[in-house]
């Protein structure tokens, strides 16, 4: 291709109303294409430049920060409703960049990239002394209070045998011991009344997802274990699988069981 | 008769025009 001289980008303001704009549909992207964790929200704009792309369209490059919300991202609920996981509950933000095309009033997310990380430990103890600290998901006493929150969630269930799908967040405190988590489960064709062989029981074809966020204290007396879950409305199975659409949650059922990723990755799909 | 320099006709601060806000709390 012919060198093509005087390329250059113009700088704008990042709470530019525009870039406002395109942040928004970067972000709603972000969350559309996460296949677990939860959703994002955006917190600054840190820098933008405008390319002009020939022969139509500007091209946005942005580097966008982002905050963790306490929706999941397998939640249906809008993201301008899901509230912002504070300080104290371990933040985890999201570092961005984005190129997003604009062509005839459209907005392209051409290229994506985020990671994501917590808070320090240390910062969290400087607002909150005695604040939960985030673990990893493969923590014996993360799996051993997911187990617990589980069997005890099917057991107070007299219909679907709900299974784990995923461990979305774990914290623990030293004092008195105990591990918070929050994890996704999945309704199968058993009924949690006589299911023998958990391995044998299937994801329904219209996936249903719940939201389940547990506790395990150690009391002199014995553990004590407190679960509530939010069963979401079944989700039907796409015809075919998009690897450029939204999260194919159907495959990750099989492979997201108990999972040791560490708790704050931010894994998106296939880029565009 | 002596001016301090850059008083007169001084053009005010110019906002910078990143980063943009920060909308809930930095980390």
């Amino acid at each position: 291709a012919p060198h093509i001289t005087g390329m250059s980008f113009k700088e704008v303001a990042c709470d530019d109303p525009e870039v406002e704009q395109v942040a928004l549909v970067a972000v709603d992207y972000l969350n559309q294409h996460l296949l677990h964790g939860f959703k994002h929200i955006l917190n600054q704009i840190d820098k933008v430049k405008m390319w002009n792309r020939r022969p139509f369209g500007v091209v946005y490059e942005l580097e966008i920060d982002t905050l963790e919300t306490t929706c999941h991202v397998l939640d249906p609920t809008p993201l301008a409703n899901c509230s912002v996981r504070q300080l104290t509950e371990h933040a985890v933000e999201g570092d961005c960049d984005f190129h997003v095309l604009k062509q005839d009033g459209q907005f392209t997310v051409m290229h994506s990239q985020c990671h994501s990380n917590p808070d320090s430990a240390e910062d969290v103890h400087k607002v909150c002394p005695s604040c939960a600290i985030l673990i990893p998901f493969n923590d014996t006493s993360v799996v051993h209070t997911v187990k617990a929150a589980l069997d005890a969630f099917n057991a107070q269930n007299n219909g679907t045998y709900f299974k784990l799908v995923e461990i979305s967040r774990a914290q623990n405190v030293p004092l008195p011991v105990s591990t918070f988590v929050e994890f996704v489960v999945a309704a199968t064709d058993c009924t949690a009344q006589e299911v023998t062989d958990p391995a044998k029981c299937n994801l329904l074809a219209e996936k249903q997802y719940g939201f389940c966020k547990a506790s395990l204290v150690q009391r002199l007396g014995g553990e004590e274990v407190s679960v509530a879950c939010k069963v979401f409305q079944k989700q039907p199975q796409p015809a075919s699988v998009n690897t450029a659409g939204p999260a194919p949650a159907g495959d990750q059922t099989e492979t997201a069981a108990l999972p040791a990723a560490p708790p704050a990755s931010l894994v998106v799909g296939p880029m565009v | 008769k002596v001016v301090q320099p850059g008083t007169v006709g001084a053009a005010g601060p110019v906002a910078p025009l990143c980063p943009g806000r920060v909308r809930h709390f930095k980390i």
